[in-house]
């Protein structure tokens, strides 16, 4: 999908999956796989630590990130502005991959539950963005909200470590943004708002989105985290902006692929404010 | 600033209680929903005030000696779920986009709308380019959504200056409704 303009970003779809194949920004393809995952939280009686259940404090997943759907069913929106991809994965997992007309970043406007309930964990659900980067165990994330801090899998820098919780050990605050660089190349998500996030293999970034833990974990709240509204399971709608390029001023626009991000947090974080009003009936001409 | 104190003291309470978490028991959650939704209310009031203001011109300024139209402004806090009632009811609308950095920001702007046609026009009085796209079919299923709207309208809103803002004028036309082919 392309508005064939320069700055325009584009995204490339399998017809047979439905799923993301590849996205381009700054003139540069990168393969990519975008999936939904969940994990299923541990359940225990919470006497010892051992035993804590995932709930409101604790991201505590037993064992690996379950895939939602091999595939999703979509459809094409094709326009002068903006290009959409309408993706459904399930019942409760949907999303929109979205390129506006000379906007040099794609968005996945993701859409989750209400979680079913339908066993005994619960449901952690992540989206996970898997490039062939060479990101050799490094990643970086923006947890105080400011300066880029260097997030290193399973290290700390001050002791030796052994991580007892694989995934959990290695998730971070991710404020607004969460990037992989390889050579000169930086792949970054931006965030709507405050996230968990990691990179659990090289290559790739994951997000968490949408929780629902049946089980209380003992740190002082005495309730289970199942939300609902309208008397069913909370939905939770949000936007990741991913972007592509060059950590030198080589992009097209001769910014750095860092320099782009900051200009579009700003848009977006701080967005522009929409007001309406009524013209009380009068038409144009007369407003005018 | 009497004002802004409520949302003010809402956001004082949610961060010193780490609301928004999860960490809190969902009653809690929903009276906090409750008292940033009065905060907004109460914002809103400055921020229409002072959009009349710089909107409004001056005896001097004005060529045209009928008076002018006084517009308010209102806000739509349910565009997350693509929903908003009063650009599903009106047939003509201003959109006033103001733009809080301090620098040039261009926005494209979406309102869920009813199956018509729309023109727009910018502040200069040129039809602009818009689009209709339909919204996602799980969204039009959230629960507690309650809107007719099925499109979303999108244009660009260009370079709109530091601290400043931009009006545009929409207006449902009469012309048929393409289809989803056309």
């Amino acid at each position: 999908m392309s508005e064939n303009d320069i700055e325009d970003a584009e995204i490339q779809i399998n017809p047979a999956t439905g799923l993301v194949t590849q996205i381009t920004t700054n003139q540069r393809h990168l393969k990519l796989d975008q999936e939904f995952f969940y994990y299923k939280g541990f359940v225990g009686d919470n006497k010892k630590v051992t035993n804590r259940s995932s709930g409101a404090y604790i991201f505590r997943p037993t064992g690996e990130a379950v895939k939602v759907a091999e595939k999703a069913k979509f459809t094409l929106q094709k326009g002068f502005l903006v290009s959409e991809v309408h993706q459904q994965f399930n019942d409760w997992v949907s999303q929109i991959v979205r390129i506006y007309r000379n906007e040099n970043y794609v968005e996945f406007d993701w859409l989750i539950g209400p979680i079913p309930t339908d066993d005994a964990n619960g449901k952690e659900i992540i989206t996970r963005y898997k490039t062939s980067l060479n990101s050799d165990s490094v990643f970086y994330t923006d947890s105080n909200g400011r300066e880029l801090i260097k997030r290193v899998r399973n290290f700390r820098p001050t002791w030796k470590l052994k991580l007892q919780e694989p995934a959990a050990g290695n998730y971070y605050p991710v404020t607004s943004k969460i990037l992989l660089r390889s050579g000169q190349d930086e792949f970054a998500v931006l965030t709507d708002r405050a996230q968990g996030g990691s990179s659990l293999s090289d290559g790739e970034i994951e997000l968490m989105l949408h929780r629902e833990c049946l089980h209380d974990d003992s740190f002082g709240v005495g309730e289970a985290l199942v939300e609902k509204a309208f008397n069913k399971g909370l939905v939770a709608r949000g936007s990741h902006y991913l972007v592509y390029g060059s950590t030198s001023n080589t992009n097209p626009d001769g910014r750095s692929v860092a320099t782009q991000e900051r200009v579009l947090a700003q848009n977006k974080l701080l967005s522009a404010w929409t007001f309406l009003s009524s013209t009380q009936g009068l038409s144009f001409s007369e407003y005018k | 600033r009497v004002d802004l104190n409520v949302l003010r003291g809402a956001m004082g309470v949610m961060q010193h209680h780490d609301a928004v978490t999860g960490t809190e028991k969902e009653h809690v959650a929903q009276d906090y929903t409750r008292i940033l939704s009065q905060g907004l209310d109460e914002c809103e009031i400055i921020t229409n005030e002072a959009l009349r203001q710089l909107s409004s011109t001056t005896d001097q300024q004005r060529v045209d000696p009928e008076p002018s139209v006084v517009l308010n402004f209102t806000t739509c806090r349910l565009l997350n779920v693509s929903q908003c009632e009063f650009t599903e009811t009106q047939d003509t609308f201003v959109v006033t986009i103001y733009n809080p950095l301090s620098r040039l920001v261009t926005k494209f702007v979406r309102l869920p709308v009813q199956k018509s046609n729309y023109t727009v026009h910018d502040p200069n009085g040129d039809l602009i380019p818009s689009q209709l796209i339909p919204i996602a079919e799980p969204i039009l299923k959230i629960p507690g959504r309650q809107s007719e709207a099925v499109l979303e309208l999108v244009f660009q809103a260009k370079d709109i200056s530091p601290l400043g803002f931009k009006s545009y004028f929409v207006q449902k036309s009469a012309e048929k409704v393409p289809t989803q082919e056309e």
